[in-house]
């Protein structure tokens, strides 16, 4: 269950101020799938910063399971982050001198996972995703579509309950495409809230419901008919 | 007038050899329009960058305006790209602590043009992507769009003849998409050729012919039925 309440997230640059997200609320139930459309510049990035604990609103509330996110530590938010969602950014955010396997482990290191259990992990999630053959690349040694492909096994590796992806599919030719949908597609099957920024129809009509952003606010919010 | 005979890129990582390009020959003709499709990891990118002259094959050749680009000078290659080639990169590139206008200035600085006119030029190109807002933003004060929209406006300043675009709206709504798609047709209209790497079918048929590549190869290379 996550809840945002009049979320309000304004930027400052030097005495000028930009006001990213003018007001947001909505909720979304534990298992529900949702696409996040809108221009861009709207805020749907920044609307996924807040809504995965990576930054707090200037004014407003988000709730995740019930608990208020503007209560907690930097190490308690850090700890859910880790424990419960899976992010994949829009520029992915990979460690650029560490290989493709090095950057998957990276959140199970936190999470005291074990080397050989790790490891192996990784390396199914990066098979998953068709990238068996490039374990130890390092980013700048993988091509765009591949580093997106790194970012999404990453943010899958600890089970979370709630993933939020930024463009997943967006340095994606339509097959490798089809396939990381699928991946999501299944993990929602097993019961995870999976919500997803796109600028496509077609990806976005994989959820059960599109919320439609426009300069920061919430204009439209429907079911996807076929669901 | 573009030539590559033969060109293959092998890149080593320790004593593993990954061949990213394994023999492309195709000739592109002034004032062409080419759309470059094909799966993630499949070279479109290796092979922007060597059209572009950003980088040399390990054999084969590129020739533009039927100068053999092997036997140029770091120089004289950079002269080149500065005075004719206009590059869009996949991940754009940009300085991270400039902002948006100095960005698009840079290569009129290099070009030797004066501040007065470069300043202008850069607001003129800023605001034709919808960006005239933006121009003292620094890259990570702007949405991934908008970025992407400063690195289209950097190619487009020095009027170049050869516009070369990896993937220019990966993170663009249909509507953004589309105003850009159009300065791309204008200025193909106006003359100049545009080659562009792109994963959406819609995006690649605006051009006059489609190149395939799989693997490292060309698999096929048709007209565009409607133009
Ligand atoms: N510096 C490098 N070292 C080793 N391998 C590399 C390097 N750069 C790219 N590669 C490999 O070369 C192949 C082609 O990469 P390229 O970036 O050209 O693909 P692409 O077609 O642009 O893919 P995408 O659509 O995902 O952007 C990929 O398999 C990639 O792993
Ligand atoms: N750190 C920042 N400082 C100032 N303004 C910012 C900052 N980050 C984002 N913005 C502005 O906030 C607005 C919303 O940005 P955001 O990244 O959320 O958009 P978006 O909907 O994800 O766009 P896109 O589809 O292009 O990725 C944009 O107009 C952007 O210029
Ligand atoms: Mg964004
Ligand atoms: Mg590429």
């Amino acid at each position: 269950l996550i809840e945002t309440k009049d979320l309000k997230k304004i930027y400052k640059i030097e005495d000028v101020e930009v006001p990213a997200l003018r007001g947001i609320s909505f909720s979304i139930k534990a298992g529900e799938s949702v696409s996040i459309m809108g221009p861009s510049g709207s805020g749907k990035s920044t609307l996924m910063h807040l809504i995965g604990c990576l930054d707090k609103p200037t004014t407003g509330d988000v709730k995740i399971e019930g608990q208020d996110t503007i209560d907690l530590s930097e190490n308690e938010l850090a700890v859910l982050r880790n424990k419960k969602i899976g992010f994949v950014f829009q520029f992915f955010n990979l460690l650029p001198r560490a290989t493709a396997i090095a950057n998957v482990e990276l959140p199970m290191v936190y999470a005291g996972i074990g080397l050989k259990e790790r490891t192996k992990k990784a390396k199914e999630v990066l098979e998953a995703v068709g990238l068996g053959d490039r374990l130890y690349h390092r980013p700048t040694q993988l091509s765009g579509g591949q580093q997106q492909r790194v970012a999404i096994a990453r943010a899958l590796v600890n089970d979370p309950s709630i993933i939020l992806a930024d463009e997943p599919t967006g340095n994606l030719d339509s097959k490798s495409g089809a396939e990381v949908m699928a991946i999501l597609q299944k993990l929602h099957d097993e019961g995870r809230t999976v919500i997803l920024v796109t600028h496509e129809l077609y990806v976005a009509e994989h959820a059960q419901r599109i919320i439609q952003i426009l300069d920061g606010k919430i204009v439209a919010d429907r079911a996807v008919s076929n669901r």
